[in-house]
């Protein structure tokens, strides 16, 4: 099975990947993946994020980051955040980020894969891995690309959460990669007036889907606007962790 | 330009259709397209809803249809909902409502024309059509299989709303068909408690956006855990209208 795993750069040194992998887009995938980092940063683990959800790359504006990547003798260079998170992102390699690239699955595949063996991750003990959208051949095919320790899963009340989780656990049987646990975003709001605690959707079934298959519930995540806001002005390594700690195992 | 019409069934006559987009799924689309219908025929217009989502056909589901759509000499009888709202939609044809027809761009095309040409809709002042979404060539090849007549946006506010307006707009443009308006749904929640607003993403930019386009707001949707019961009970005729009556010219 060793033979399997991508080489990494010979510069490089991963301890765990873990793929954050979603129903679709829009339910917070990015901003959870970030949140996770940001979250083992604080906790003095040597983070990083390899950005392959390169059709919605928005992981470099979520933290600010202005530079691009350099390169050096020995691979690509990643960029370091403001908590000295290292990041690489198509966003932080395209000049012009624009880009009309059409990312077909081979090409992201292929593309993920250069992140994987071309860059320079020194020292990493966990890398989170933001992947496209979907539980479908995209996400697949990056699956078969670089070696994954764990993966995942974000939800949101208003998919069919049920289809996603049952396809996601597929997915993950198929590669053979166990599931860490799944995170439910912008199931609730808590209003800052009076503190009451309202359930967008009504009262999620999360928990009851998380049991069917013998999965854990990670952590529920409000709607807070304030991590829109870090994340749309590149602060989210300000945003609080207080729902993200508790994964931590 | 009356010859580009595809000729309805000589039993229909229809005498409005405003077709209902969005960006992405998940945004409210169908539960908007709904709304509308169930608001217009409570004032007393005859309405009809032609379900052109294919590959997400919840129309059926929201009204609570049971029954299957039947065959007359003269064409296609749509189902009648609770309030008499004239209903066609894929699921009401298909024996398994979990066939696996891969719906590509002309099939969708194709059945939607059917719907429009086999359909017997009798006396309909308002047809709603509930759109695929998106703003690329899958909605594109509906607009061009039957006659429109003006189109409301769907925006939710975590979405890249006004790239989504700009996209809309060009493809009013390319098909010459007049916005009537966007509706923007899930911005905000009204705390059950303290009835205080609160804008779950921060303070939206839609008014500057419809303005930039010249376009009107016809709605701002709450968020509201009493919509989305009504919609999985097959309730959505007794849901609250008070957002949706402006909209009413
Ligand atoms: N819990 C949350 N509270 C408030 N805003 C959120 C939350 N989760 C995500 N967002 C916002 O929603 C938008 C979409 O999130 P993103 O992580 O980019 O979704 P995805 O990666 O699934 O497409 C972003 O503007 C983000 O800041
Ligand atoms: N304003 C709202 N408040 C509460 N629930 C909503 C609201 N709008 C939509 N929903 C719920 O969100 C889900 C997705 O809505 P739907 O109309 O099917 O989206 P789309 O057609 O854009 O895919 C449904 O369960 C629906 O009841
Ligand atoms: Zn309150």
């Amino acid at each position: 099975l060793t033979d399997f795993r991508i080489h990494l750069n010979a510069m490089s040194s991963v301890k765990k990947t873990i793929a954050v992998i979603s129903g679709k887009g829009g339910v917070g995938k990015s901003m959870i993946t970030s949140m996770l980092a940001v979250t083992m940063q604080r906790l003095g683990y040597k983070t990083a994020i390899l950005d392959a959800d390169l059709t919605g790359p928005s992981i470099p504006k979520m933290f600010g980051l202005k530079e691009k990547a350099m390169q050096s003798d020995f691979g690509i260079i990643p960029v370091l955040s403001k908590t000295k998170i290292k990041i690489m992102s198509i966003n932080l390699l395209l000049e012009n980020e624009t880009d009309p690239v059409v990312w077909r699955g081979p090409l992201i595949a292929k593309t993920v894969q250069q992140f994987w063996t071309d860059v320079v991750w020194d020292e990493v003990d966990y890398m989170f891995i933001d992947m496209p959208p979907g539980t479908g051949d995209v996400p697949l095919t990056v699956f078969q690309s670089i070696p994954i320790d764990g993966i995942i899963i974000v939800t949101s009340p208003q998919e069919l959460v049920s289809m996603i989780v049952s396809k996601s656990v597929r997915m993950a049987e198929i590669m053979n990669i166990p599931i860490v646990g799944i995170v439910e975003n912008m199931s609730y709001v808590v209003c800052p007036k009076c503190k009451e605690p309202y359930y967008l959707f009504g009262k999620s079934h999360i928990d009851e889907i998380a049991l069917k298959h013998h999965l854990e519930v990670l952590a529920k995540v409000p709607v807070d606007s304030s991590f829109t806001s870090a994340c749309d002005r590149g602060l989210v390594e300000l945003a609080s962790d207080d729902n993200f700690a508790p994964i931590v195992e």
